[in-house]
C-alpha cells in the first residue's frame, strides 16, 4: 500500500501553499493531517490518456459534520445535484469519492443514475448509509463516467486508504485533470486550549470563476 | 473545474460549520479567477470528525469560532492561491488588494473586477504596467466610488494616486513584473479608492498564448 501511495503521489509535482500568516502552524498531511481522515488515490483507468492517477477517496472513521459549497450555474453536473440532495437529507458524511476524466455534466437521466450507482457501491464496500457518501466529478464536459472502470476499482482503493500523508498526497494527486501541480495543504492552531487540525486539497487549472454557495 | 475537499478534526455542530464553509469559501474560492468560466462541477465538501477533543463549537459568536474560521479561511485561501497560481499557460500569479471601500463585500467585487480582466492579464503577460486598464477594470466592477479617489500600484510602484496618472520608472515596473514571470512569483497590485474600512483580495494570473492553445486542444 504504501509505495503505491507513494508512487501515485509523486506523479506530478506539489504546488507551493502561500499560507497567510496567522496564529497556526504548517503541518504535512493535508485531508489526513486531522484525526478521523484517510485517503487514497490510484490509477482507475478512467482517463483518456496516460497513467496519472484519477480516483481518490477521503473517509472519516466517525459520522461527519457536512458541509458544501457548490457552483452556481444552472448547468449543474450530476455529482453537483445529487451533493445537494444528500447534504439536503443529511448533516452528517462519512466518505468522499472524486474521479477525474469525465465530469458527468450535461449527462442528463443516464449521468444521474451512475451517480447514483458509484456512490451505492462506495456505501456497500464502506457499509455506509447512501446519503453518507459524497461524490465529486471533474474532466470533459458532455461525458459519462467510465462506470465500469471506476467500479472495478473500489475494492483495491478502499483498499488503499491510509491516515499517512502519502495516502492524503496520492489523492490530490489523483483529483488533477490539465493541473501542472497538485494541491494540499494542512495547519494545526489552537482552539479553545485544544490543538485542532484542518487540512484540504484542491484541483483546478481552466474554467475557473468559481461562484460556489 | 475547481473541486475541494476540507477536513478538520475540530467539534462544531451543523448550522454553524455550514456558515463559517459558505464564509470561508467567499474569502478563498470564489475569489479566484483563471479565465472567466464559471464550471458545472465547482464544487467543496467540508466535513469534521470532532476528534479532537475539543470543547463543542455551537456558536458563530463564539472566541473559538472566531478562531475556527480565521484557520478554515487560511486553509481554503491557501489552496485557492494555489489554484490561480497554476491557471492554464499562466507565468504568475496575480494578488489584487482593494481598500477604501464602505465593506469587505465591495473591495471584494472590484478586486475579482480587476483578477479577471483579460486585458489586464494580458499586460501583466506582455509585463506592461498598464494602470489604465487596471483603473477601468475597477470602474466597470459594479461598485461605485469617486475616481479622484483613485490609487494604484504595483508591488511598490505607484503608478496612480488621487485619480492623477504618476511619473514612473517605467523599466523598474516592467522589470518587476518580467521577475515575477521569470520565478512564477507573485504581481501585486495594490488598489485603493476611498477612506472607506472596507478591504478584499482576489486572485488571478496572467494570459498567455498556451491558454489558447491548451484549451484548443482539450477537447470533448
Amino acid at each position: 500500500v504504501y509505495s503505491s501511495l507513494k508512487e501515485a503521489s509523486n506523479y506530478i509535482p506539489a504546488a507551493p501553499i502561500l499560507l497567510p500568516e496567522g496564529p497556526w502552524k504548517q503541518i504535512p498531511g493535508g485531508v489526513t493531517a486531522a484525526k478521523g481522515f484517510k485517503a487514497a488515490g490510484m490509477y482507475g483507468g478512467l482517463r483518456a490518456k496516460g497513467e496519472k492517477p484519477d480516483l481518490a477517496l477521503v473517509t472519516c472513521d466517525v459520522d461527519a459534520v457536512a458541509a458544501g459549497a457548490f457552483t452556481t450555474n444552472v448547468v449543474s453536473a450530476a455529482p453537483v445535484l445529487y451533493c445537494k440532495q444528500m447534504l439536503d437529507k443529511s448533516k452528517m458524511a462519512r466518505a468522499v469519492l472524486i474521479n477525474a476524466g469525465q465530469a458527468n455534466a450535461a449527462t442528463g437521466d443516464a449521468g444521474y443514475q451512475d451517480v447514483i450507482e458509484c456512490a451505492s457501491a462506495v456505501a456497500k464496500l464502506l457499509e455506509l448509509r447512501l446519503e453518507e457518501v459524497l461524490i465529486e466529478s471533474t474532466g470533459v464536459i458532455g461525458q459519462r463516467i467510465k462506470k465500469d472502470a471506476l467500479l472495478s476499482s473500489l475494492p483495491k482503493l478502499v483498499g488503499l486508504l491510509s491516515s499517512t500523508t502519502e495516502g492524503a498526497d496520492s489523492a490530490a494527486v489523483a483529483i488533477t485533470t490539465t493541473d501542472l501541480v497538485s494541491k494540499t495543504v494542512a495547519i494545526e492552531s489552537e482552539v479553545g486550549g485544544t490543538c485542532i487540525r484542518i487540512g484540504g486539497m484542491a484541483k483546478g487549472s481552466g474554467m475557473i470563476h468559481p461562484n460556489m454557495a | 473545474t475547481m473541486l475541494g475537499v476540507i477536513t478538520t478534526d475540530a467539534w462544531v455542530t451543523s448550522d454553524v460549520w455550514r456558515k463559517m464553509v459558505q464564509t470561508a469559501v467567499n474569502r478563498s474560492f470564489n475569489q479566484i479567477t483563471v479565465d472567466g468560466d464559471t464550471s458545472t462541477n465547482d464544487t467543496v465538501i467540508a466535513l469534521a470528525s470532532g476528534m479532537s477533543g475539543s470543547n463543542m463549537i455551537s456558536s458563530l459568536d463564539s472566541y473559538e469560532a472566531k478562531k475556527l474560521q480565521v484557520c478554515l479561511d487560511a486553509v481554503m485561501q491557501g489552496l485557492a492561491k494555489s489554484i490561480a497560481w497554476d491557471g492554464e499557460g499562466a507565468t504568475c500569479l496575480i494578488e489584487v488588494m482593494v481598500t477604501g471601500t464602505n465593506n469587505e463585500a465591495e473591495a471584494a467585487k472590484i478586486a475579482r473586477s480587476v483578477a479577471s480582466s483579460s486585458l489586464t492579464k494580458a499586460a501583466v503577460y506582455g509585463r506592461d504596467p498598464n494602470w489604465g486598464r487596471i483603473a477601468c477594470a475597477a470602474g466597470y466592477s459594479g461598485i461605485p466610488f469617486q475616481p479622484n479617489k483613485l490609487r494604484i500600484s504595483l508591488g511598490d510602484i505607484l503608478l496612480m494616486d488621487g485619480g492623477q496618472p504618476l511619473p514612473f520608472d517605467r523599466n523598474a515596473a516592467s522589470d518587476y513584473l518580467k521577475n515575477a514571470g521569470k520565478t512564477h512569483g507573485t504581481v501585486g497590485i495594490h488598489i485603493s479608492v476611498g477612506t472607506g474600512q472596507g478591504s478584499g483580495k482576489a486572485w488571478g494570473c496572467d494570459l498567455s498564448y498556451d491558454y489558447v492553445k491548451i484549451n484548443a486542444e482539450y477537447t470533448t
